[in-house]
């Protein structure tokens, strides 16, 4: 669970500020499946990397399980991305030279995860997003959405308690849109993990529980949805 | 205009053969808006890749204005992209140490076009797609839909005859996605750019005078509409 108060993130360029966030106050309960939606530019990556520890608030407090991540020293913040975070980057941030496979065992290997339970587990994920026979190709050799989906694969493998997903359909066609939401709404169902996604795609907001909708880097609205 | 014939690409993965296109056969007539839709790894970026001679096909023929693309030299298919083809990645290639500003007159500079006319365009196009301030922004410091759209303002600032776009709309909001679209149809209807899209939203499909459907490396469809 997670709790912005107050928060601003401020980019400088030079003697010019960019608000990028402006007092955000935000509330994501366990289990919760949480949809941002705003324009390009309103502020959903940044809210996200916030939340995750890769970029600081320019002021304000965020709190992930009772810890202030703001506070929190880069090993820590390290540590608890590790064990208790997914996050699946708007660019995806695969390592080129390892495969699909190495990509997705990556995270668990750093967890302590033996050897044969990686593997057993990186190529079962990579069948659920419907990558199985792709599991040794290199990133440069997949397409985008084949790409987009081990980098989920990534995020979700070592069954994270909260999960950051930015754009995370972006570059699929429907269908496989579709059945990848279906695999994390089972996630969510059966393991409790608590969601939060940035999207413009009508068809992941529509598998949201919540829509917070941001313009400007201000919230405009927060509501539950069917 | 382009036509394709018996276009095959077989990537080789060691003893692996992996059919990406199969048996495309195609024909794209000046002034066509056309969108190639179809399934995550379906072949839409080989095909628009193999187009531009940014790949060749392992058989098959490729004609871009008459000129056959598939036997072209490095040299001469360089000098055709620099005159004739805007091409938008769906990774965007923007080059990270230059502004967005930079990014976009590139290409004119390497088209000998002067410092004064350059700055005068840039700045248009980029007010054009939205992005009016944020012309000395490197591309790291701009979020993902705003890098698209520099992207293409790239593609299209020097008017090319031919417009290859890889997912253009990927990262956009619908109304951001909407602004863009009128602006490229402006340039169909207006300058008698052809237009080849892949993608996988709805909103850009209803753009495009013809849908070619892409399933496995083959065109299933290829039919007007609306
Ligand atoms: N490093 C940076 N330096 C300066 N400004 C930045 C930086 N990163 C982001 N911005 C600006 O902050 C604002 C919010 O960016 P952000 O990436 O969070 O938007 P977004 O909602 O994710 O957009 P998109 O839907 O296009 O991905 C934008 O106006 C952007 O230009
Ligand atoms: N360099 C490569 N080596 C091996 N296979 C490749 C390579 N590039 C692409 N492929 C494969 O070729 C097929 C077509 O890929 P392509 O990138 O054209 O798909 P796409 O339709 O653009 O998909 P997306 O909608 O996900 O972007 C895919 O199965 C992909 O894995
Ligand atoms: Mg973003
Ligand atoms: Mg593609």
């Amino acid at each position: 669970p997670v709790t912005c108060r107050h928060l601003n993130k401020i980019y400088q360029q030079g003697h010019i500020s960019i608000p990028a966030l402006v007092d955000i106050n935000l509330e994501i309960h366990q289990n919760d499946f949480v949809c941002l939606s705003g324009p390009s530019g309103s502020g959903k990556s940044t809210l996200l990397n916030l939340l995750s520890g890769l970029d600081t608030p320019t002021s304000g407090e965020i709190e992930v399980d009772g810890q202030r991540v703001d506070e929190m020293s880069r090993a820590n913040l390290a540590e608890m991305r590790l064990h208790k975070i997914g996050f699946v980057f708007q660019a995806y941030n695969l390592i080129p030279v390892l495969s699909a496979q190495e990509n997705v065992e990556f995270v668990m290997q750093l967890q302590g995860i033996n050897r044969q339970e990686r593997a057993k587990k990186s190529r079962t994920i990579l069948k659920e997003v419907g990558l199985k026979g792709l599991e040794n190709r290199r990133p440069g050799d997949l397409s985008g959405g084949q790409q987009q989906r081990v980098a989920v694969a990534r995020a979700i493998v070592s069954g994270p308690s909260l999960l950051l997903a930015d754009e995370p359909t972006a570059n699929l066609d429907s269908q496989t849109a579709e059945s990848l939401m279906q695999l994390l709404r089972t996630m969510n169902k059966e393991h409790g993990t608590t969601f939060l996604f940035s999207t413009h795609d009508k068809l992941v907001m529509d598998y949201s529980k919540r829509l917070v909708k941001l313009h400007d880097g201000r919230i405009k609205s927060d509501e539950a949805q069917a």
